[in-house]
């Protein structure tokens, strides 16, 4: 097993050689990678020697290459399918997100309590009724699932998920989730990202 | 000074807090708040008297006495205006969101380049031109924006930001952005945190 902080120190590597790569980079050193994450030249140097030898002295490590293999060691060559609950403000908005799919997410289901919602199409995906989670989730055989729910519907719903068999929970409602050991959930609280920002100044 | 380590834990006990206010609870315990936070309970009792006796022995501490301490601390007793950079997906959605407001945030400028967009009122903000950034935030004399533009726009937008005076960015750009030492940022990568949820699957 990797250790955790290598780990994490990958998905920052991956997000700032995906933007290289964006903008036509094909060769990094160590050092400019360091810099960029924030990671000092020698751990870099460590982190990726561990993986293979991707780097040529002097030359550098191949973009392309490097992301290649980071996202196999990080289980991201496969599409995963994803379910999400909740169609209002920030839902619509993943849902229209074309960044997904090339990162290797699918938002493969859609569900809403509002009927006014379910049965449209929202850029390709039919917006089903959320009396249907279960069912559809364990059909489709979803690991991963995001909360775009209101505050006060989150705990029932994510009972639900962790129900239907989700392992994996990502979260817009600023409330805490109590979930079995064996579900992941990660909340994104935006307001309280806002506010730790400007405690500083 | 107080640690950053514990600023951040009362960031969370804030959350835990509002959440039980809205759910009607009048009183907390410090086991209670301390197992919301996953924190331990005399890790909490410690953080509180820091500031002052709130709780009493046997009681618990009361709700709403807690929050507003807790927010007067954090220098979230007054509204803090922003400004948003991107009015697409996610900029629709968080000027859409009335807890902004709740919880001390006003979304009090919106710019676009979009033609189509600009002039336009977006729940009750109007989009302005982003050529007219620098002089608008510093009428306004704000210090927190939010950065929801692509990828191959955000270091641009960023550096002007950082010129009009800008001291703290949100930004939703999966992309690493070099600021000067004196402006704090935020990135919320959503891709990298789905990621980062399955590679544990
Ligand atoms: N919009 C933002 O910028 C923002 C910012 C911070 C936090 N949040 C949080 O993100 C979450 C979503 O916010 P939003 O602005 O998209 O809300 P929203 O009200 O626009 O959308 C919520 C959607 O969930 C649906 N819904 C309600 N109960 C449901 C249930 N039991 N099952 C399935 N669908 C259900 C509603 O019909 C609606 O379509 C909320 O918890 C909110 O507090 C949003
Ligand atoms: N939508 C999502 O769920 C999601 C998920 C992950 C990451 N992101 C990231 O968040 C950011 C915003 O995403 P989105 O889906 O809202 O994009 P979007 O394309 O819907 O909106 C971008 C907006 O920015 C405007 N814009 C472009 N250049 C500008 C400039 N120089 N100044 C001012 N406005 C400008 C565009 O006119 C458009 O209105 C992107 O960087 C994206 O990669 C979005």
């Amino acid at each position: 097993r990797i250790a955790d902080q290598t780990i994490g120190r990958l998905f920052v590597y991956l997000r700032v050689l995906l933007c290289l790569a964006e903008e036509g980079v094909e060769t990094v050193s160590s050092e400019a990678l360091g810099d960029a994450c924030e990671v000092k030249p020698s751990v870099v140097r460590k982190d990726l020697s561990y993986f293979g030898g991707f780097g040529k002295r002097g030359v550098g490590y191949d973009v392309e290459g490097l992301i290649k293999e980071i996202r196999s060691i990080l289980n991201l060559d496969s599409v995963m399918k994803a379910a999400l609950v909740g169609v209002g403000n920030i839902g619509r908005a993943m849902l229209a997100y074309p960044g997904f799919k090339t990162e290797g997410f699918e938002l493969a289901l859609a569900f809403d309590k509002d009927p006014d919602k379910v049965g449209r199409k929202a850029d390709g995906v039919v917006i089903e009724d959320v009396t249907d989670l279960e069912q559809r989730i364990s059909d489709e055989g979803i690991k991963l699932a995001i909360i775009a729910v209101p505050v006060s519907e989150a705990p029932k719903v994510a009972q639900r998920l962790a129900d239907a068999g989700i392992k994996a929970i990502l979260s817009f409602a600023p409330c805490p989730l109590n979930m079995p050991e064996d579900v992941k959930i990660t909340c994104v609280d935006l307001a309280t990202e806002m506010a730790r920002l400007v405690y500083y100044l």
